[in-house]
């Protein structure tokens, strides 16, 4: 464990948190993408098919869990809590998410560190959390006025990955044989994704005004 | 070791 690993999994879940406080308190759900918390449920899902076989630490063990547990829970807010549901624009939620998974899974059975089905569905897991915010990039195009909770939500989910990737710098310059190019090539591209959010939330942030995407 | 080595992250 380093410091930039450590951060980019407090980072993680104080989106997680985020996202929670507004389902939670607020009861609203508006400006969030069903689809995107859809597949994030389905990305912790393949990726800690071990949790119960390979005991890392509990730290790990822990934070899967609370990873799983949050984010099958939020979709299940999101799909049947009668107030928050109210607040879903399915009509703005249009992304064919469906569309990111078969390719996701076909790279997954090409693209592998070993052809089993734990690992391929390991990295059917990055393949599709590098793509998994673009339904709820998507929305906030269409959104008008980007609540604060909601912008901040993306903005934490996008930084994570960043300092993943400064982790995996420090790793591989500490490590001897540390090279994991799935995770790398997918982590760089997921944040790569954020650019322009990062950008107009900056903006936001430096000018004190609403966050606005452009659409 | 080696296996744990590179599933260590979450």
């Amino acid at each position: 464990m380093n410091i930039f690993r450590l951060a980019g999994d407090m980072t993680h879940l104080a989106s997680v948190l985020v996202l929670l406080l507004k389902i939670h308190t607020i009861k609203s759900c508006a400006g969030i993408s069903l689809k995107t918390q859809e597949l994030y449920a389905l990305v912790f899902a393949t990726r800690y098919l071990d949790i119960f076989t390979d005991f890392i630490s509990l730290y790990n063990t822990t934070m899967k869990l609370i990873f799983l547990g949050s984010s099958f829970s939020i979709v299940w807010y999101i799909r049947n809590h009668k107030i928050v549901s109210r607040s879903y624009d399915k009509s703005q939620d249009t992304f064919r998410h469906y569309f990111l998974i078969i390719p996701c899974l076909l790279l997954a059975l090409l693209v592998n560190e070993k052809f089993t089905f734990k690992e391929v569905m390991w990295a059917f897991s990055i393949y599709l959390e590098a793509v998994a915010i673009l339904p709820q990039l998507v929305l906030l195009q269409r959104t008008r006025n980007i609540d604060n909770l909601t912008g901040q939500y993306v903005f934490l989910l996008g930084a994570y990955r960043a300092l993943y990737i400064l982790n995996w710098i420090y790793r591989y310059f500490t490590e001897t044989h540390y090279v994991h190019w799935i995770t790398w090539v997918s982590g760089l591209v997921q944040t790569l994704l954020y650019a322009d959010f990062f950008y107009y939330y900056f903006e936001s942030w430096k000018n004190n005004k609403k966050l606005q995407l452009p659409a | 070791a080696k296996k744990q080595a590179s599933k260590d992250e979450l």
